[in-house]
């Protein structure tokens, strides 16, 4: 099981964009401010739709590309992440498994978004994404995702925030 | 739901003595918890004291050796219920030439059972791995990516000059 | 009371929008009273648009923008109310290679007028300095100094392996 | 006017040191946890005595050297700054100014230690020292002295506070 690919659009500073990964241990680099840290998000975004883990947003709707200097603010992000899954840590009988989220801006609903799951294409309900998820031990809580800033956030974190996180591994 | 804690609470702080001491060259450090008969009343207490060094405060280590301190209580949290995908974001800002590629070499290791993402601008740190992708903003404000970046294009030299694909 | 903060907000958010913009290469960024007309009863905000991307909330920024925005609200203050001497810690840690030296490049520029001592690990911004000091720690957790070490051993190559003096 | 040089004796973790500083940029730069940001809050122990600006410590006498791993610890503090004055920045006539601050431990004490400050080797009150410095415009207030980790405070504090820093420029 790892992550073949990140497939974006519209997400963040991301208008159309395939990611491929490969096994074991790859890096991320580049300038400041180019995006590096919207990848990050961009998986939080998937993974972790209950997760309390800010994604450096006020509302969903702000990780929707804004049109950067000269575009047109589009109207829904996409994102999917897709995993090789040939040793089945997903019970889904498949080599290959697409997990992707769909917002889009929508003024008439409550909140101002609609957000869809969908599992290999087919849409599904949040509480499927979760099942799936624990079952392949992949979680957006806990550390499995340090985001930029967590690393000095530990020390200066409250000893009883601190001891919370060993809570929610218990 | 003690119990649960407890058990927890041993196997990590056990992880979290072993990898300090690892990434630290021989430092000694230590989970304490507050209140031991009832865990869930206090918090959970870092104690540490770098390799030559007495026992310290947490707030007197200096920047790299509070790195230090975090990223060996995040490895033990990932030892403890392994994933098979990490993303790190650049979790060697405060570190040393040094301390910076004993991580990255951390990593290496451990990316031999599970897959690791890792955003760094650090050479010592992009020389390690298997493969560097590269992230730029040529057009006014979007994002693109190119694979497999070469050291010498990487920022310690200049950001990269690329061709977008 | 009022009119004295009013005097000293005008200068220092005209610094600010100056130097940023100068550090960001064309940035946009202000500094904003919560409450123009009662400032104590309000705070100060701070607005940034990087160069060719629309405004955005100060959270949204990244690692970087942040660090940009902060300098040039500190050089924005340090201006407005000079001193003889100057001492920063760090500052470079969530800057790319461009953005460490722009930065080094400008303290260079003040240190004509004032004195500026900087702790850094970053070898672009060593090389601006017109000295370097080498701090080890050799013998058991006591500290000693070394004056102009050459940049070949500076950190990103390898910590001052230096003959203590 | 310009620092020329830190005279530290028992000062964190250096025993006896005397660090020259040449006008214009110098850099500093070593390990982790070599003792590099232990100069800055050396500075700060001498140009601050009101300052909030934590020294990082609990309490003072925690900035006395405990030591190290095998050595005994010490029973005093000696900090003295060396400026260079030919531009009378300063007003005392002479060529250089040497402002001196001593702590030692002192259990008889409320406090547990004794405070003393010194002009040029003179012993002085803490007001001769605050006027001193205001008159060359140092000040430990202010960001002419940047900790480590301000620079991620200042995007992060309330505003109020950040809008407080002005307060103290007015
Ligand atoms: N909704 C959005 N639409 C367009 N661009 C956005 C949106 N949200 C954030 N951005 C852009 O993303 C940029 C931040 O990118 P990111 O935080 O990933 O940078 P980074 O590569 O991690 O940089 P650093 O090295 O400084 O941490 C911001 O400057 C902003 O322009
Ligand atoms: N009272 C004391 N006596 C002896 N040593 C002390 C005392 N207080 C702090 N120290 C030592 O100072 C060290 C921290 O030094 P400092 O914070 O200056 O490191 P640094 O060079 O800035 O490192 P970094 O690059 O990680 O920020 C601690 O590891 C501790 O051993
Ligand atoms: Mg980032
Ligand atoms: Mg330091």
């Amino acid at each position: 099981m790892y992550l073949k690919e990140i497939q974006l659009e519209n997400f963040k500073s991301f208008k159309r964009m395939r990611i491929p990964f490969l096994k074991g241990y790859s890096t991320v680099t580049g300038p400041n401010g180019s995006g590096k840290s919207n990848i990050a998000d961009a998986i939080l975004f998937v993974l972790g739709p209950r997760s309390s883990r800010v994604i450096r947003a006020g509302k969903l709707t702000d990780l929707i590309f804004n049109g950067g200097r000269s575009k047109r603010p589009a109207k829904y992000t996409r994102v999917s992440l897709i995993f090789d899954n040939k040793d089945r840590l997903f019970p889904v009988d498949a080599d290959e498994v697409k997990l992707t989220r769909y917002v889009n801006r929508s003024p008439s609903v409550e909140g101002g978004y609609n957000s869809y799951f969908y599992i290999n294409d087919r849409r599904s309900k949040l509480s499927e994404f979760d099942s799936l998820l624990a079952h392949a031990r992949i979680s957006a809580d806990g550390y499995n995702i340090v985001q930029q800033g967590d690393v000095a956030n530990i020390v200066q974190m409250g000893n009883v925030d601190r001891r919370k996180v060993l809570d929610s591994m218990a | 739901r003690k119990d649960g804690l407890m058990k927890v609470f041993a196997a990590i702080s056990e992880n979290f003595h072993r990898i300090h001491k690892e990434l630290s060259g021989g430092g000694e450090a230590e989970l304490v918890l507050e209140n031991e008969k009832n865990p869930f009343e206090g918090g959970l207490l870092i104690k540490a004291r770098p390799r030559h060094k007495k026992l310290l405060r947490l707030e007197a280590l200096s920047g790299g050796e509070k790195s230090l301190v975090s990223m060996a209580f995040i490895f033990a949290l990932q030892q403890y219920d392994p994933s098979p995908f990490y993303f790190l974001d650049e979790v060697d800002q405060n570190l040393d030439a040094v301390n910076a590629e004993k991580i990255a070499q951390a990593i290496k290791e451990h990316s031999a059972v599970a897959q690791f993402i890792q955003i760094s601008l650090r050479k010592v740190t992009l020389k390690e791995s298997d493969h560097i992708v590269g992230v730029t903003m040529q057009d006014e404000g979007v994002s693109s990516v190119v694979m497999e970046v070469g050291i010498s294009e990487t920022p310690e030299a200049e950001p990269p000059k690329v061709e977008v694909t």
